[in-house]
């Protein structure tokens, strides 16, 4: 059986919001270290991982594995009713056929209840090296998201360059091209924090990604910062790591080549 | 025009 509880419904909510337009269904697998997902789009082009921590639920426990077979569009409208300072508590049990979401404001006031039907998903998984790139640029999630969402106007082909100085981010569309230029730097935002850009370079690196995807994956909402790791003709990885060790998003996008 | 690569040319089944 598994039972986790969650301080935040809206961390599932984000999580959910954040990979729904990417992929329809996943297997949600269970075990006491946590709860993983991985899963492609269909068109085997971006890949979905996510991994959450048991140390980072409230309560957690899962005694034997169980794998829970999920439709986002129903997931979506679950998640939907849950107010953003609701608590949330996930539970299962081994036969894996339904999942009960209990929400409960923070006064414990209110209390709301569903129950989602589970499905059969025979999904295919990948193994994915541990890579040692050549480029790691830690940014903000809110700038990063702007840069996508700016260029994406121009075309669908995103030119990531990066070198010990700076990285570039440019498109060249048909009639007009344009880029952005990012340098390490420490800034203090609204709330206080210090926001920087790191660009970690052992070997200068230019790829290709789709802007369609890269806009999809730029997601401000997630976590303050997101780390970009590349590397030429490798899948880049796009990360977001959540507070207090809950664990982390990865979007891992295939390059585009000539 | 620039060709999308998949992902499964880079990483192997599980």
């Amino acid at each position: 059986m598994l039972e986790g509880r969650l301080t935040h419904a809206s961390t599932l909510k984000k999580i959910v919001e954040a990979v729904k337009d990417v992929i329809s269904e996943a297997n949600f697998d269970c075990n006491d270290s946590g709860i993983t997902l991985q899963c492609m789009d269909s068109g085997h082009v971006a890949l979905v991982l996510l991994q959450l921590n048991s140390d980072g639920f409230e309560d957690y426990r899962c005694d034997r594995n169980i794998t829970l077979g999920i439709n986002f569009a129903a997931l979506t409208k679950v998640l939907k009713c849950a107010a953003n300072d609701d608590s949330l508590t996930l539970k299962a049990d081994d036969s894996g056929d339904r999942l009960n979401f209990v929400f409960e404001s923070q006064k414990g006031d209110r209390v709301s209840e569903f129950d989602m039907k589970l499905m059969t998903i025979d999904a295919e998984l990948l193994s994915i090296p541990d890579n040692d790139y050549d480029v790691t640029i830690k940014m903000s999630s809110a700038e990063f998201s702007r840069i996508c969402k700016d260029l994406a106007n121009f075309g669908e082909t995103m030119n990531i360059s990066a070198d010990k100085e700076s990285v570039r981010f440019g498109v060249e569309g048909d009639v007009s091209a344009a880029s952005v230029v990012l340098r390490p730097n420490e800034t203090i935002d609204e709330d206080e924090k210090i926001v920087s850009t790191s660009i970690m370079v052992k070997k200068e690196t230019n790829v290709n990604l789709s802007m369609k995807f890269l806009k999809t994956f730029a997601n401000s909402s997630l976590a303050g910062s997101v780390t970009l790791e590349l590397q030429d003709d490798i899948p880049c990885l796009i990360k977001y790591v959540f507070p207090n060790d809950l664990g982390v998003l990865c979007f891992y996008l295939a390059p585009k080549g000539d | 025009a620039k060709v999308q690569n998949r992902l499964d040319s880079y990483f192997k089944k599980a």
